[in-house]
């Protein structure tokens, strides 16, 4: 089973 | 990306920030970036329009569809770093 990695990366944008 | 309602925002460059933060990106569980973030005072609040829990689909007609988080973070910041324009034209989507 492919699980997609839960993480998801966040940033700023000023 | 199924039945959604689009909107076009025009956000007028009128503070030095443009002030959001995104999450996602290609190759996550969050595909196109989501707003989740808009901080006060940043050109993004000044506008009104812009909502967190809105997808970008477009930054000044660009897609993102595709792009990787750093990718798409990078074009938004060119989009608010440009003289060309004084706005950025964000196509989003309101998901449910």
């Amino acid at each position: 089973l492919f699980v997609e990695p839960q993480w998801v990366p966040v940033s700023w944008v000023y | 990306i199924s039945a959604l309602n689009t909107a076009l925002v025009r956000v007028v460059k009128n503070s030095n920030t443009l002030g959001i933060a995104i999450e996602g990106g290609a190759n996550t569980r969050q595909p196109l970036p989501r707003i989740v973030t808009i901080q006060k005072g940043g050109s993004a609040h000044n506008c009104g329009q812009l909502k967190v829990g809105q997808v970008i689909l477009e930054v000044n007609g660009i897609s993102l569809r595709g792009q990787e988080h750093e990718e798409a973070a990078r074009i938004i910041a060119e989009a608010f770093k440009t003289k060309e324009k004084d706005h950025i034209d964000f196509l989003v989507a309101e998901l449910g």
